[in-house]
């Protein structure tokens, strides 16, 4: 997997979650993938408040595609 | 012990969360 299908999945997330264009995502953004993943609500809370490394409650797309390449290149994160 | 355990569970559901994610077909069909 190449970064061009880092970006691409980042910015199709974005598309789905962030359709106000606001930069970024909230947890409530973040349901919206509620009917397009296989992952509940709660599964989906977990990704959220890993991914938000700052912990301020908003996810941006450098938060998003850092922690994606983090998980590509390592799959397994410790 | 438990915060262990709660990682190691929010490691799995993110990975079954970039699977996912990466097996999404993209917009058009």
């Amino acid at each position: 997997v190449g970064q061009n299908t880092v970006l691409e999945k980042t910015h199709e997330f974005f598309q789905v979650c962030d359709i106000e264009k606001k930069g970024f995502i909230t947890q409530r953004d973040m349901q919206r993938l509620l009917g397009e993943l296989p992952l509940s609500a709660d599964e989906l809370e977990k990704v959220f408040v890993t991914l938000d490394s700052d912990s301020n409650g908003f996810l941006t797309l450098d938060e998003f595609s850092t922690g994606f390449s983090d998980f590509l290149s390592g799959r397994n994160i410790s | 012990d438990a915060n262990m355990k709660a990682g190691a569970a929010t490691e799995g559901v993110l990975a079954n969360f970039f699977n996912s994610l990466l097996s999404k077909k993209t917009g058009s069909p």
